[in-house]
């Protein structure tokens, strides 16, 4: 997948870090420090189609089928998660116990045109 | 969005103003993380646990496990649409006399739902007053409407505590039947003979504190396949 990047147009992954001291939450979270809510952006014109983060041969698929459909007939592609992984959080619940979980697919690694 | 121009949602996002940007992303950050915990709110800690009996806790449970297996042998991994939860309960002393101390150990009604328990474990410390065998009853109960307390159904549990140090009872099957009858209490109560001197359990020393550890599995609610 790609980083976004100044003004990059094409889908790409945007990085964003909370930060739990910053929002005043350190105090029942107390591990990580904080939670990259990474997000996916950009614009996926139709020869995107299929990349990236996903393998080439998709992408020669999805062209073939625009090219032997209609192309205004194909539907948007959309800039989405193509990688994701769990986000482990040790905090305090509301009886103080301590709790350790892993909430699956929290964070985005890598983004790619559907 | 125009109706020919490619829309995607998140390039709403680069329209606004940066400070208006984190301040969504920021907020959505709070939402998501509270709503996949289950919590209405982000809790408020009233009294966090010492660092001395976190790290005790935490020494004890790997001393546990024998070194190099993993947290839960033989358990399968949590599949689609299960999340797991490690749990550290410590207790809240309740009433006590020279023959017994009561333990209290509170479970949040988000773990105390549809959630399977896969394991968990009472740990309690002793300090024997003299040598030889010490003999204690240890019996789970729940409050009757007189105030006092009545036995549950699984009856109790005779230690004999011949020295100084932590002691282990299986609660997995108790807490289980707590949970289905919609309890979020478990409340232990630990009897010794007086006459032959009790050890006496370290309640009063915070890194000796009672606590349950336990693996709990819940079913995240996940949206159904239309066939």
């Amino acid at each position: 997948g790609i980083d976004c990047s100044g003004d990059s147009r094409t889908c790409c992954r945007e990085e964003f870090f909370v930060d739990f001291k910053e929002i005043g939450w350190e105090d029942w979270i107390i591990q990580p420090e904080g939670y990259h809510m990474n997000y996916c952006a950009g614009l996926c014109p139709l020869h995107m189609a299929g990349i990236p983060g996903l393998a080439s041969s998709f992408h020669t698929a999805v062209l073939n089928l625009i090219k032997a459909n209609n192309a205004d007939a194909a539907v948007d592609s959309c800039c989405v998660p193509t990688q994701r992984r769990p986000l482990s959080l040790l905090y305090y619940d509301r009886d103080s116990n301590i709790v350790k979980t892993d909430i699956p697919d929290m964070i985005v690694d890598a983004c790619g045109c559907t | 969005a125009a109706a020919k121009a490619v829309w995607c949602p998140a390039c709403g996002l680069a329209a606004l103003t940066p400070t208006t940007r984190r301040d969504v992303l920021v907020a959505l950050a709070k939402q998501s993380i509270l709503s996949k915990l289950h919590l209405p709110d982000r809790p408020n800690i009233t009294q966090p646990t010492s660092r001395g009996a976190l790290l005790t806790a935490l020494r004890r449970i790997h001393a546990q496990q024998p070194v190099g297996t993993a947290p839960s042998p033989g358990l399968p991994h949590p599949g689609v649409g299960e999340q797991e939860y490690e749990i550290l309960s410590f207790a809240e002393t309740g009433s006590s006399t020279s023959r017994s101390v009561h333990l209290d150990f509170h479970f949040t009604r988000e773990l105390a739902g549809s959630t399977e328990i896969l394991q968990a474990t009472l740990y309690l410390f002793w300090a024997v007053p003299s040598p030889g065998m010490h003999p204690i009853t240890i019996r789970f109960v729940h409050p009757d409407p007189t105030g006092g307390t009545t036995p549950e159904g699984g009856g109790e549990t005779r230690l004999e505590v011949q020295r100084d140090g932590w002691a282990t009872l299986d609660v997995g099957q108790t807490i289980q039947n707590l949970f289905k009858q919609g309890g979020q209490r478990l409340s232990v109560e630990l009897e010794v003979m007086e006459e032959q001197g009790s050890p006496l359990l370290a309640v009063h020393n915070d890194s000796h504190r009672p606590f349950v550890a336990a693996r709990a599995r819940a079913r995240t609610p996940h949206r159904v396949q239309r066939r």
